[in-house]
């Protein structure tokens, strides 16, 4: 966070309009795996006791004092004898979230000497309840668990939660806890923030998929780690998160595959564990084929590692110098010791440098289509999650075999991208406070910025983009969806009786007019459809617009970026007041997908000149 | 197979809380609980309550427990507890 909220435009202090008072009595819950109440990140200096609405209590255990910034804990993981049970984040994964969402501002934070800067959440003034649902001794979070904590947040009053938590995959809204959590905090008033998952960038990935859950993608910043191997013959940069420097010493190289006496080839060219030879990797610089077992490089006295990574857009940490390195530059490496009879290397201490391209969606980051409701778009937004700095837990080392203790460390995931999308929510909220969670869902996706198409299909990528809070305050336009507009979206899926109940809450019974919905008439600031492959199509999305800008005001509807035919009806309205509603229709047509192009899409824009309301049109062939 | 015997942590997500001012959510769990497992106590059974916002609660319970559990009136719908990940 020394660089993220800077990259998305909150800067820090007077630089970005700030609504102290309310800010004060914003109450972030927090699901995850606890929280360090030491850290700086957390102490209570400079603020008044807990908002007056607040109804929760202190319950972290005898060791875990609540203050007047983290001014509520609960505990969900379950009693295991000889384990301390309290809040205290044993991940430090908690505290990484929790002080990413609404964090004090800590300067001088930095990974031994990297990406310094200052620390700060979005929202540094509000409140923090913590709800730990996740602890290693499960390995995991329980739905149970998770379930119990959205009925405490609930009861609680807070005003927004974050959960950077999900499942392997999507599942049908009555078998997902955190949909139907979720579901209950929305009627109250009280907007979900959810990782959309780090499965990508297979296709059809994401895990959060209820419309009222605002799924969240992750991005990089303008700042990246860099890690140089500086080989005998010359150089190659790679990536990780190094903070060990060996002065720029020369080490031997040799190739896990030639350092094993007990294992075959292939095993012993990833460093597997139990293959590499202590004799012949020790105070040597080892190659392995994968990132995943360098630590065996380190066990068998390896000063360093070379890798081949997947993933060359995410640094990593590691207990001691590695440098990951992508296919091609790896094959490099290859060659130059299969050439040279001594091959000696350096592996330099990390460097950030300033990355022009991004914001890039991160390869890990899940994707759509939505694998439940294909016809709506999911993750929703996009926020930075590679390589963020933010509080840690000091008991926990920051990486696998790590001696390190540090109170601030690096994590990558779309955990790191969703507490900055609710620190954004909770800004938007403290500027109106009143509106509803879909409101403020819709200010952060209508103004999103439009994210640069390295991926084949962005949009299932981004969603609508890339958060961008300053605009997100004054949206102009809000799509509205209330709880009867997502029970009338379920009654559309043919969720009746008893599954309607499940998800609900309530004894309802669908109206005819409800079950005839279409969920892709569920007015949402996105719009997608499924349409059979290959055939002519034509869908048409019903939408309504609330003014939430000035009065007296024109909106014109245009379309770019299309290789469809959109027609908007109609395609300009005025609007005299302030929370005057206007409807229109978006009818997309085509001859048909196919012939490579399986998805199209274009961005529908309402605009009086002021404000700029843009929503994606995706239109993709089934299977 | 899986011995009927196996006790596992399911959800029993009984939906809304009734608007009754008289209704009191422990223990109408206690009682579907004990007439479900034909148990007295259930103090060993019975994981969680959710009870603030929603109703319901979490319960180490057999297959025919789960059974028997999701055909009674006000319970919605009984699924096993299961462990997420952090992302």
């Amino acid at each position: 966070t020394t660089a993220s909220w800077d990259f998305v435009g909150l800067k820090k202090g007077k630089r970005a309009k700030r609504n102290p008072s309310i800010e004060s009595d914003t109450i972030i819950g927090v699901m995850d795996s606890g929280i360090n109440p030491l850290s700086d990140s957390f102490s209570d200096k400079g603020f008044g006791p807990p908002p007056k609405k607040w109804k929760g209590v202190c319950q972290g255990s005898k060791h875990f004092s609540c203050n007047n910034k983290v001014i509520g804990a609960r505990n969900y993981t379950p009693r295991i004898k000889g384990v301390p049970h309290s809040a205290i984040d044993n991940m430090g994964h908690g505290s990484h979230t929790a002080s990413t969402a609404a964090g004090n501002a800590v300067k001088d934070v930095s990974f031994y000497g990297l990406a310094n800067g200052t620390a700060r959440g979005g929202v540094p003034a509000a409140r923090i309840a913590v709800y730990k649902v996740c602890d290693p001794c499960i390995k995991g979070c329980t739905t149970d668990g998770i379930l119990s904590a959205f009925d405490d947040a609930i009861g609680d009053n807070v005003d927004l939660i974050t959960i950077s938590i999900g499942d392997d995959k999507g599942l049908p809204f009555h078998e997902d806890t955190i949909a139907i959590g979720a579901f209950h905090a929305m009627a109250k008033g009280i907007l979900t923030v959810n990782a959309a998952g780090n499965s990508g960038p297979e296709l059809s990935t994401v895990t959060s998929v209820a419309p009222w859950i605002f799924t969240v993608g992750a991005s990089n910043t303008n700042r990246a780690f860099v890690t140089k191997a500086v080989l005998g013959d010359g150089k190659t940069v790679g990536r990780s998160v190094n903070s060990f420097d060996l002065k720029g010493t020369k080490y031997p190289v040799v190739y896990g595959k030639t350092a094993s006496s007990n294992c075959d080839a292939a095993s012993a060219a990833f460093c597997s564990p139990g293959c590499l030879d202590r004799k012949l990797v020790s105070g040597k610089i080892v190659l392995c084929d994968s990132v995943q077992n360098v630590e065996e490089a380190k066990y068998m006295g390896a000063v360093a590692s070379i890798a081949r990574s997947r993933r060359t857009d995410t640094a990593l940490v590691f207990s001691f110098p590695v440098t990951a390195l992508s296919g091609p530059a790896y094959d490099v490496v290859l060659s130059y010791i299969n050439s040279t009879k001594n091959p000696i290397a350096a592996v330099l201490k990390s460097e950030t440098i300033f990355n022009q391209k991004a914001p890039v969606i991160a390869s890990y980051s899940s994707r759509g289509p939505n694998p439940i409701i294909p016809d709506i778009l999911k993750p929703d937004i996009t926020a930075p999650g590679t390589e963020i700095i933010a509080a840690y837990s000091p008991s926990v080392p920051p990486s696998i075999a790590d001696t390190r203790h540090l109170k601030y460390s690096i994590l990558s995931g779309t955990s790191m991208s969703c507490p900055h999308v609710a620190g954004v929510a909770a800004y938007i909220k403290t500027f109106h406070p009143r509106w509803s969670p879909s409101m403020i869902q819709s200010a952060i996706m209508t103004t999103a910025w439009p994210v640069n198409a390295s991926t084949l299909m962005p949009e299932f990528a981004s969603g609508a983009g890339h958060v961008n809070p300053l605009a997100a305050v004054h949206p102009g336009l809000v799509y509205e969806a209330s709880k009867s507009d997502y029970i009338a979206f379920l009654c559309g899926l043919n969720y009746t009786g008893k599954n309607l109940r499940l998800i609900s809450g309530e004894s309802r019974t669908c109206t005819k007019a409800q079950s005839k919905s279409l969920p892709r008439n569920l007015n949402y600031p996105s719009m997608t459809a499924q349409v059979p492959a290959t055939k002519p199509f034509k869908v048409t999305f019903r939408r309504t617009v609330t003014n939430v800008g000035t009065s007296n005001t024109t909106y014109k509807a245009k379309v770019v970026g299309s290789k469809l035919n959109v027609e908007v009806i109609p395609d300009e309205f005025s609007l005299k007041s302030k929370h005057e509603k206007k409807s229109f229709t978006v009818t997309v047509s085509g001859k048909g997908l196919g012939g490579g192009e399986l998805v199209a899409s274009s961005q529908l824009i309402w605009s009086d000149g002021f404000h700029f309301v843009r929503s994606p049109i995706v239109v993709y062939a089934a299977n | 197979a899986k011995n009927d015997q196996d006790k596992q942590v399911y959800i029993v997500y009984m939906g809304a809380l009734p608007a009754r001012v008289d209704y009191m959510p422990m223990s109408h769990h206690t009682s579907i609980l004990q007439e479900a497992t034909g148990e007295s106590s259930i103090e060993s059974r019975l994981v969680r309550n959710y009870k603030r916002s929603f109703n319901g609660f979490a319960a180490w319970l057999t297959e025919s427990e789960r059974q028997i559990l999701a055909n009674t009136e006000d319970v919605v719908s009984v699924f096993p507890s299961k462990t997420l990940k952090l992302q």
